[in-house]
């Protein structure tokens, strides 16, 4: 796995055609909500006990 | 044809058309593609890309369905094994030019030879399989089998997350090096599409990340989930078809 096969992915799974030009200024205030950092958590638990069949 | 508790399967033509050959063991078997207890357990076993200017053998890996039927419990139902070409979910021009594949026989028409083979080959995976995760401590040189080996990818040193990825700062990737240990000749397929036994990731998890998107002129965290990001499991396989693992009929 390649740093770019990551970012690759993850343009591909929003739909976006390219990395979206940000700055400190975007990250001000920013707080990840408790509901989004619990399902990020739940998926990541989830990945860890689900395995999918690779190649 | 080489394992001596297993005879040769011959099976017949029961349903030909040029897109669906399904071969099944012809003697007495009550007709069973009704049976919902089997359509339940349908798998994909694996899919070829197949050029439409090409003619010649594929060669199907069927391990996992085989080994899950030997698990099923008796009396079994005859193993069906299906080949198809993907017809649906495709657009007007790729329909039609799947529709030029065609399905033929081994010797010249209608010399009566035209049936698949099936060949079974046990391999004992101790030997011929993969060793788990690698010993850290151990560099990786030549003779190492395969095996899983650690890889971070830190994220937060990547220019392109800087401001977007908020989680993870970073993650175990882990990738597959080493070598397999390759079967004795007299056991390899004479047909020249098996190439030598691979390390591949046979098992990998996706990865959740939150990243900062825009809505309605505003920045929020979004969760997203992507796949096949990190590997689970290594193994010894050939031309990257499934390898049997633990299955629970």
């Amino acid at each position: 796995l390649t740093e770019e096969q990551v970012l690759s992915s993850l343009l591909q799974q929003l739909h976006l055609s390219k990395v979206p030009v940000l700055g400190k200024a975007d990250m001000e205030g920013l707080v990840i909500p408790a509901h989004v950092r619990a399902q990020y958590v739940a998926l990541l638990q989830r990945s860890h006990g689900t395995r999918s069949r690779g190649k | 044809r080489f394992s001596q508790n297993f005879r040769e399967v011959a099976g017949r033509f029961l349903v030909s058309e040029a897109s669906t050959h399904l071969l099944r063991h012809s003697r007495g078997c009550p007709e069973q593609s009704q049976s919902p207890a089997l359509s339940a357990s349908l798998c994909l076993c694996c899919r070829r890309l197949v050029s439409i200017h090409e003619s010649g053998w594929k060669a199907l890996d069927v391990t996992e369905a085989v080994n899950f039927w030997r698990q099923l419990h008796r009396p079994r139902q005859p193993l069906l094994l299906q080949v198809s070409v993907q017809r649906g979910h495709l657009g007007p021009l790729a329909s039609s030019a799947h529709r030029l594949l065609r399905f033929t026989s081994q010797g010249p028409a209608g010399a009566g030879q035209g049936e698949p083979q099936l060949e079974l080959h046990t391999l004992d995976l101790r030997d011929y399989g993969a060793h788990g995760n690698c010993d850290p401590k151990a560099p990786i040189t030549e003779g190492t089998r395969c095996c899983r080996q650690e890889m971070y990818i830190d994220l937060q040193g990547l220019k392109w997350a800087e401001n977007w990825v908020l989680e993870p700062p970073g993650f175990l990737a882990y990738e597959c090096v080493g070598t397999c240990q390759q079967p004795p000749e007299s056991l390899t397929f004479k047909w020249p599409f098996l190439g030598p036994r691979q390390c591949i990731a046979s098992e990998t998890t996706s990865l959740p990340m939150i990243v900062s998107m825009e809505e309605g002129g505003k920045r929020r965290p979004q969760v997203v989930s992507l796949p096949n990001m990190r590997v689970q499991k290594c193994s010894c396989a050939w031309d990257g078809a499934p390898v049997p693992r633990k299955l629970k009929p």
